[in-house]
């Protein structure tokens, strides 16, 4: 159908998946439990550090376009690390080895973490 | 988002799902995508969780992400989460939270606590249906023996429904987009005519995590918010996930 909402006839041996609808598979990591909370991302966030600044620099830029006076960025950065010590065990301790090891202002990490929160609105 | 239990003849259960994210977060017009959908799909891995060197449960996630959306505990139960739109939402448990009324759960944080504590499906489902919560939200819940497969829709604060599998019913699969199941979706967003369009074309004698991945693989199921598509099988703790696209012309939404 070439008019929305595009519908189509079932799709069939689709798999094992290739083609346009595919863009590639997904790899795997471990997360050790048993180690500190502090510790079980740092092998992951390493590899994946610069994936995470593009994200989170995007969140960043649209915030920016709704308030473009900055303000709910600043927000962000101020209040938001406040909340992180409210945090369930052992949450809030991985997200501050999350944004130490990134790099990145610990509450947008605060704030991608609670995204499904923020984005119900 | 779209989420499906199924049971094939043989009383084995599959899990599969579309995560869908990104809505109105910046539409790339040169691209015709939505950018925190196309950025995210870099992010994407599966999680092993380990505990005294042996599996926990695993997942799908996005890295950097504590909490978890898709996951499975191997031979026990398979669990996703749809996103549930509501007035009574995550904004307001998010300012109860900040003024210090602390007795709700993060969704991403009681996923994964329920994958981490749960030993059954009895108990991940009493968890989730008894569990205040912060924002609705619509949990997809399988298990490991016939007839375990359940659509629990949540408000913040109590359980408002669970549709189960029936089989004496015909009702083979509980498939979940974002919209409760008793009200007709919204007509600019029906995913789910066609999603079980195209599992009744199936038929539970084909049903399996392959022909799961066609029905996930139909426009407009597979849409341009779609980041991957997840397979599960609870049995053996079988998890494999996909990033895709959608090519034009193909359902904003």
């Amino acid at each position: 159908q070439f008019i929305p909402p595009y519908t189509e006839e079932c799709r069939t041996e689709m798999y094992p998946p290739a083609g346009p609808t595919f863009r590639s598979a997904v790899s795997w990591y471990t997360v050790d439990l048993d180690s500190p909370p502090s510790d079980r991302w740092t092998a992951l966030i390493t590899d994946k550090k610069n994936d995470l600044l593009v994200v989170i620099k995007a969140i960043r830029d649209f915030a920016n376009a709704l308030v473009p006076s900055g303000r709910l960025v600043e927000l962000v950065d101020i209040s938001l690390p406040l909340m992180v010590e409210t945090l369930p065990k052992p949450y809030g301790e991985e997200i501050k080895a999350i944004a130490a090891v990134a790099g990145l202002p610990l509450g947008e990490v605060v704030l991608y973490n609670i995204f499904y929160e923020v984005f119900t609105v | 988002c779209t989420s499906v239990v199924a049971e094939d003849d043989e009383g084995n259960l599959f899990h599969a799902r579309n995560l869908d994210f990104g809505i109105f977060m910046g539409w790339d017009v040169k691209n015709k995508s939505w950018i925190i959908s196309e950025k995210l799909k870099p992010l994407v891995i599966n999680l092993n969780f380990k505990r005294n060197n042996q599996t926990l449960f695993k997942s799908t996630n996005f890295a950097g992400y504590v909490g978890l959306l898709t996951g499975v505990k191997p031979n026990l139960f398979t669990l996703t989460m749809n996103e549930r739109f509501n007035l009574d939402g995550g904004f307001v448990g998010i300012l109860e939270w900040i003024f210090g009324k602390r007795d709700g759960m993060w969704m991403g944080f009681l996923m994964r606590s329920v994958l981490e504590n749960a030993n059954s499906y009895k108990e991940a489902q009493t968890l989730l249906v008894q569990t205040k919560l912060l924002a609705p939200a619509y949990f997809i819940l399988g298990g490991n023996q016939t007839g375990q497969g359940c659509i629990i829709t949540r408000s913040r604060l109590h359980s408002i429904d669970v549709l189960e599998l029936d089989l004496k019913l015909g009702r083979w699969y509980v498939l979940e987009t974002n919209y409760d199941h008793w009200n007709e979706p919204l007509f600019l967003d029906d995913r789910r005519t066609s999603a079980m369009k195209c599992m009744n074309q199936t038929t539970q004698t084909n049903i399996t995590p392959k022909t799961m991945y066609d029905v996930l693989s139909t426009k407009p199921v597979l849409n341009k918010l779609t980041v991957y598509t997840t397979l599960m099988q609870v049995s053996g703790g079988k998890l494999e996930s996909f990033i895709r696209d959608c090519p034009n012309p193909c359902m904003p939404w």
